[in-house]
Formats: structure tokens, C-alpha cells, sequence
């Protein structure tokens, strides 16, 4: 799992 | 979800409903960049390919499809319903400059080599110098109508926020983006210049802005 992994932002 | 997310999303959708409505209502895109504006719906299409394969919240969807929306509609308003009004001698930014380093840092530098990773990296990227040609375009033409410098100040605004949003996230929950955060220092940093200019002459009600 990395870092930009969770897109939860715009 | 905190403010400074939030209102950098709402500054992000005030500024592309700015420049939307201003070409809209006077029928016009003089002295607006073309090439950035398609930059921009290049970004929001690179970056929101994940509408189709992940649901995040309904308010990440609604704003994802609105920005798409709104940046395809400014874009056929400049290229196709007001064209006679566009400035293309003055938009002569070489974008070229722009989308082949921005494509190649994506495949060099990303958190996995995965088709969506890499679109989402380069959308990154590329959102960093997106404004490039719109602030050419105003040092070219040496003015920007003051609708246009709110418009800019509200784009600069947003990723400004974002940052703090950064620092807020990576101090209460530990998360940390650094391609996002690297980029988004490099965006706004390229306005601090028409911030200056913003502040200083502007909001002095001087209305366009003219570059010294």
C-alpha cells in the first residue's frame, strides 16, 4: 500500500 | 475532510465558475489562454478516470463530474462558440514544453507503474504548470482584465489551501502525498508573482491589472 493510494482528495 | 480542503475545493469551483460566467455573459474569451484551459480539462480527465472504478463520497463525485463538466464547456466556449474572440497569436505558449517532461517525470516518478497511477501522476504534473500559458499570456499582453485576475486568484488560492490541508492531514492522521505536495508547492509558488501584483494593484481598485 503507498501513500497515494487513498485518492480520496480533488 | 477539513476546511482548508474544503474551501480550497470551493475556491477551486468559484474560479472556474468565474472565468465560465465571464465568457459566457460577454461573449468573449479575449485575454483568456486557450491552451491552459485545455491543459486543465486534461488534468481533470487524467485524474478522474477513477470515477468509473472507485466511489470515494457522493460530494467527491458530484465535484469530480462538475469540474469535468465546467472545464469541457469553458473549453468549447473558447474553441468553438466564441473562437472569433480568441486571442491565439497572444496564447503562443509552447505546450509541447510543458507535456513532454510532465509524461516523462509520470513514468520515472510515480508510486506504481499502473495505467490509473501514472494518469493520476501526470495529472498531478501537469495541474503544477498548467497556468503557465495564461500568465504568459498576460506578461505578453502586458494587461489582464480584472475578472481575470480574480479568476487567477482564486486558482492560486485553492492549491494554497491545499497545503494547509496537507500539513493538517499529516498532523492529525499521519498522511502524506509527497508527489501531490511537492507539486503543489511548485503551482503555487508560480503565482506568488500575480499574487504580488494581485495585491498591490487590484485590490487597490486600479480594475485591470497592468504589468509594469
Amino acid at each position: 500500500d503507498y501513500p497515494g493510494k487513498k485518492k480520496d482528495e480533488l | 475532510m477539513n476546511i482548508f480542503r474544503l474551501l480550497g475545493d470551493m475556491c477551486h469551483l468559484v474560479a472556474i465558475i468565474i472565468l465560465f460566467l465571464k465568457i459566457w455573459r460577454s461573449k468573449s474569451c479575449a485575454g483568456i489562454s486557450g491552451k491552459s484551459q485545455v491543459l486543465f480539462a486534461l488534468v481533470f480527465t487524467t485524474r478522474y478516470l477513477d470515477l468509473f472504478t472507485s466511489f470515494i463520497s457522493v460530494y467527491n463525485t458530484v465535484m469530480k463530474v462538475v469540474f469535468l463538466v465546467l472545464a469541457y464547456a469553458t473549453v468549447y466556449l473558447i474553441y468553438l462558440r466564441f473562437r472569433s474572440t480568441y486571442n491565439s497569436e497572444s496564447d503562443s505558449f509552447r505546450v509541447e514544453f510543458l507535456l513532454v517532461p510532465v509524461a516523462g517525470l509520470s513514468f520515472l516518478e510515480n508510486y506504481a507503474f499502473a495505467p490509473l497511477e501514472i494518469l493520476w501522476t501526470f495529472s498531478i504534473y501537469l495541474e503544477s504548470v498548467a497556468i503557465l500559458p495564461q500568465l504568459f499570456m498576460i506578461t505578453k499582453t502586458g494587461e489582464a482584465e480584472s475578472i481575470t485576475t480574480h479568476y487567477l486568484f482564486f486558482l492560486g488560492l485553492y492549491r494554497a489551501l491545499y497545503l494547509a490541508n496537507w500539513v493538517w492531514r499529516y498532523h492529525t492522521e499521519g498522511f502524506f502525498d509527497q508527489i501531490a505536495v511537492v507539486s503543489g508547492v511548485v503551482q503555487t509558488i508560480f503565482y506568488c508573482d500575480f499574487f504580488y501584483l494581485y495585491f498591490t494593484k487590484v485590490l487597490r481598485g486600479s480594475g485591470k491589472m497592468t504589468l509594469p
